[in-house]
C-alpha cells in the first residue's frame, strides 16, 4: 500500500459504479481504486442470481467473505486434492452397465441462505446457484491486501467456463479515476463494451493441450473453451441442475422430529424414575 | 537453550533423488516437493521448491498455483510452456531450454510439456507450503464438480460431462499420445 492512500479529506457512501448483465444475473461492483477502498486494501461486489441461475466456477486472487442479503442457493467450493465425497451409490455394477448409467460423484456442497456468511480461500475455485424462488443476492468482500494474496492489489477473477467479463478489468485498465473511467462507465451503460477481450482460462491454451490433458475430443475442448458463448458468467440452466445432495424432504425432517420427541420423553422418564429415590444401576 | 533448537536446524534436504519422489508415473516422470513439513526451517523463510522430472512428450496437467508464485529454472532439455491470465489470454508461450527461468505468477494457469529430449527443472515456490490446483486429472477441479454443473457451464451432453471429469485417472503427470516410458536411473 501506498503513502497517503488512507489520507482521506471526505467519505462518502457509494452506490456500485458498473454493471455487468449476464444471461442470468447482474455483477455490480464498487471502483476499487476509490480512496476508501484502497485505504481499507479490499474491493466489494454485488452478485444478483436469478432463480435458476448459476454463477460459473471461478477463482479469485484474494480470500473473500461473502454475505447472503437475499434469498437461497448452493455453494459448490472446490479444494484441490479433496475427495468427491457427495456420491451415488455404484447400484447394478458388473451387470453390463454401459458409461453412459455411471452415478456422479463431486465435492461437499454447502446450503446458504439469506444471513450466511461465507468464507472463501483465495485461489479455491466456487460456484453458487440459485436453487430457490426468489432472487438470490449476495455481496462479497476481496481482501486484496490480505496476505494470501501475492499479485498486486487489484482484484482478479479467473473463470473456469463461460465467456465472461471479469467485473474489475474495466477499471482497472482506466486507473479508475477521471474522465476516462467516467467514459469507460458510459461506454459500458451504452452497451458499447466489447467483451472479445474476456475469455475463460481454457482459452489460452492450445486446444491441442486441452485434447490430451483431458483426453477428450476437439468438440469437447471447444465447448471448455467457451467458443460461441455469450451468456457472461451468470448462466440459465435447463431444467433444474440434478446435484448428489442431501436435501431433506419433507417427511424425513418430519421422521426425524417424532424421534427427537421419542428421545426427550424418555430422558424425561428417566429423570423422574431417579427423583423418585429408584437406584439407578448405570451399564 | 538455541542450540538445541534453532542453530541445530536442519537446512539440507535432496530432492534430486528419483527415490525420493513423491509423484511418480512410469510413463510421464516424476515430482520431488520441499516444503515446512519435510523441512521445518521454510516456514521462516516462507518459501518452498519443487523438482520435476517429465518425460520425452509427457504433459505436466494444466493448473495454477492456489498460494504462490513460482520460479522454474530449466535444468535439463525443453518444454513448451504456456501461461495464461484472468483474462484467458496467454502472458506466455514458448520454448524454454537449460539455463532459463521463466515465473509463473500466482493464480495464473500453467501447462508444460516435454520436448521428445524430456525435461528437468526445479521451480521455487513463495509459500512454505505451496499448493497447486490441477485442471485436469485425478484431483482436479473439473473432477470435483457435479456433472450437471459442467454440462450447463459448457453447453455438453452429460456423456460429454463424464468424460471430461473421468477420462484422466493420473494426477498431475500425464502422458502424450506421443509419450513413450523411460528408464529412470539414480
Amino acid at each position: 500500500r501506498q503513502q497517503n492512500q488512507c489520507q482521506i479529506d471526505r467519505i462518502e457512501a457509494r452506490e456500485p459504479d458498473t454493471r455487468v448483465e449476464a444471461e442470468a444475473g447482474l455483477i455490480e461492483s464498487w471502483n476499487p481504486n476509490h480512496n476508501q477502498f484502497q485505504c481499507a486494501g479490499v474491493a466489494v461486489v454485488r452478485y444478483t442470481i436469478q432463480q435458476n441461475g448459476l454463477h460459473l466456477p471461478s477463482y479469485t486472487n484474494t480470500p473473500q467473505l461473502v454475505y447472503i442479503v437475499k434469498g437461497r442457493g448452493i455453494l459448490g467450493v472446490t479444494f484441490p486434492g479433496c475427495p468427491e465425497t457427495f456420491e451415488e451409490s455404484q447400484r447394478g455394477q458388473g451387470q453390463g452397465q454401459s458409461q453412459g448409467s455411471q452415478p456422479d460423484r463431486h465435492q461437499k456442497l454447502r446450503h446458504v441462505r439469506e444471513g450466511d456468511i461465507v468464507a472463501i480461500p483465495a485461489g479455491v475455485a466456487y460456484w453458487s446457484y440459485n436453487n430457490g424462488d426468489q432472487q438470490l443476492v449476495f455481496v462479497s468482500l476481496l481482501d486484496t491486501s490480505n496476505v494470501n494474496n501475492q499479485l498486486d492489489d487489484n482484484p482478479r477473477r479467473f473463470y473456469l467456463a463461460g465467456n465472461p467479463e471479469d467485473e474489475f478489468e474495466q477499471l482497472r485498465r482506466e486507473g479508475g479515476r477521471g474522465a476516462r473511467f467516467d467514459e469507460r462507465i458510459r461506454e459500458r451503460s451504452e452497451g458499447r463494451h466489447s467483451s472479445e477481450n474476456y475469455r475463460n482460462i481454457f482459452k489460452g491454451f492450445n486446444s491441442r493441450y486441452l485434447e490430451e490433458a483431458f483426453n477428450v475430443d476437439s468438440e469437447t475442448v471447444k465447448r471448455l473453451q467457451g467458443q460461441n458463448d455469450d451468456r457472461n458468467s451468470i448462466i440459465r440452466v435447463k431444467g433444474t441442475l440434478d446435484l448428489v445432495s442431501p436435501l431433506r424432504s419433507s417427511q424425513e425432517h418430519q421422521r426425524e422430529e417424532r424421534y427427537e420427541d421419542e428421545r426427550q420423553r424418555e430422558i424425561e422418564q428417566e429423570r423422574r424414575r431417579m427423583s423418585r429415590g429408584g437406584r439407578y444401576e448405570a451399564n | 537453550g538455541l542450540e538445541e533448537t534453532f542453530c541445530s536446524m536442519r537446512l539440507r534436504e535432496n530432492i534430486g533423488d528419483p527415490s525420493r519422489a513423491d509423484v511418480f508415473t512410469p510413463q510421464a516422470g516424476r515430482i520431488s516437493t520441499v516444503n515446512s513439513y519435510n523441512l521445518p526451517i521454510l516456514r521462516f523463510l516462507q518459501l518452498s521448491a519443487e523438482r520435476g522430472v517429465l518425460y520425452k512428450n509427457a504433459i505436466y496437467t494444466p493448473h495454477w498455483n492456489v498460494n504462490a508464485h513460482s520460479v522454474m529454472y530449466v535444468l535439463r532439455g525443453r518444454a513448451r510452456v504456456q501461461v495464461v491470465n484472468h483474462m484467458g489470454q496467454k502472458c506466455f508461450d514458448g520454448e524454454v531450454r537449460q539455463g532459463q527461468i521463466v515465473t509463473v505468477p500466482q493464480n495464473h494457469a500453467v501447462v508444460k510439456q516435454a520436448s521428445s529430449d524430456g525435461f528437468e527443472w526445479v521451480s521455487f515456490k513463495t509459500n512454505d507450503n505451496a499448493w497447486v490446483s490441477p485442471l485436469a486429472g485425478r484431483t482436479s477441479v473439473i473432477r470435483a464438480l457435479p456433472e450437471a454443473v459442467l454440462a450447463n457451464a459448457f453447453q455438453i451432453s452429460r456423456d460429454q460431462a463424464r468424460n471430461l471429469k473421468y477420462n484422466r485417472e493420473e494426477t498431475v503427470l500425464l502422458t502424450s499420445s506421443t509419450s513413450s516410458r523411460r528408464e529412470d536411473r539414480a
